[in-house]
């Protein structure tokens, strides 16, 4: 049974992002304004950087251009991906070869990290600022209370920070032995969080009904 | 060699991140 993509990694999905262009050692990776995300693999050659090779990914991590600028010699590193050529050659997700999976993993673990640090809804409730993140399913959620307390949860992992800078983790739904005072910003946070999903699902119902512009980010209240 | 986040964090990507829980000003 020969391994494929989807079992590796899932489609990315870059929608509502906000633009980005990211180096790292020997690649950028870039979120455009079109939702698109790059990968530019850089060669280093008489001391300048050039862009060897560049894979231009859909917004919805479906559709994958390859394309080696300038015939394979290379392309100065420009502030911005070089344009793909005529009838550049391009892949889907199912079809992509093999050889270019390393690639496109690295570009979806860019993006699921700035998804996990991308607010989808902010909600201001009278003690904490609640924050449902772009990652989902499932979605991170931070909750940032006005006093310095922060709770955030994680895939299944709760990280408390108490206002005194203390902090410590919680494995799964496990609240038990909370300190009393600390079960009272759980709460707290746990209504958030709740309030946030509802809030998303409602907001999701009118955006689909009304299938114009995105609906999010939504911010709701303002912090007291 | 597994990719770690830690590949793509820098002080622009920080500030990046600071930015986005920034509301747009009310």
């Amino acid at each position: 049974q020969k391994p494929t993509l989807r079992s590796v990694v899932s489609p990315l999905t870059a929608h509502r992002l906000k633009p980005i262009r990211q180096k790292t050692k020997n690649a950028v990776v870039s979120i455009l304004d079109t939702g698109e995300v790059c990968m530019e693999f850089l060669k280093e050659h008489h001391s300048q950087e050039l862009v060897k090779e560049v894979l231009r990914i859909s917004g919805d991590g479906n559709v994958i251009a390859v394309y080696h600028p300038n015939e394979g010699r290379g392309f100065l590193l420009d502030n911005r991906p070089p344009a793909p050529p005529e009838g550049v050659c391009t892949y889907n997700f199912d079809n992509l070869p093999e050889k270019y999976w390393k690639k496109y993993q690295y570009a979806a673990k860019f993006v699921q990290l700035v998804r996990t640090k991308t607010p989808k809804v902010t909600f201001y409730t009278r003690y904490a600022k609640c924050m449902l993140m772009e990652n989902s399913p499932p979605a991170d959620v931070e909750v940032c209370f006005y006093d310095g307390a922060k709770i955030h949860k994680t895939a299944g992992v709760t990280r408390v920070i108490e206002k005194s800078g203390k902090s410590f983790t919680l494995k799964g739904d496990s609240e038990a032995g909370l300190r009393k005072e600390i079960q009272v910003y759980m709460d707290h946070a746990n209504e958030g969080h709740r309030i946030c999903l509802a809030l998303e699902a409602a907001v999701l119902e009118e955006e689909k009904r009304s299938g114009s512009v995105p609906f999010f980010p939504i911010i709701v209240g303002r912090k007291p | 060699d597994d990719i770690d986040d830690e590949e793509f964090l820098d002080n622009q990507l920080e500030a990046y991140f600071e930015q986005l829980i920034q509301p747009e000003m009310m």
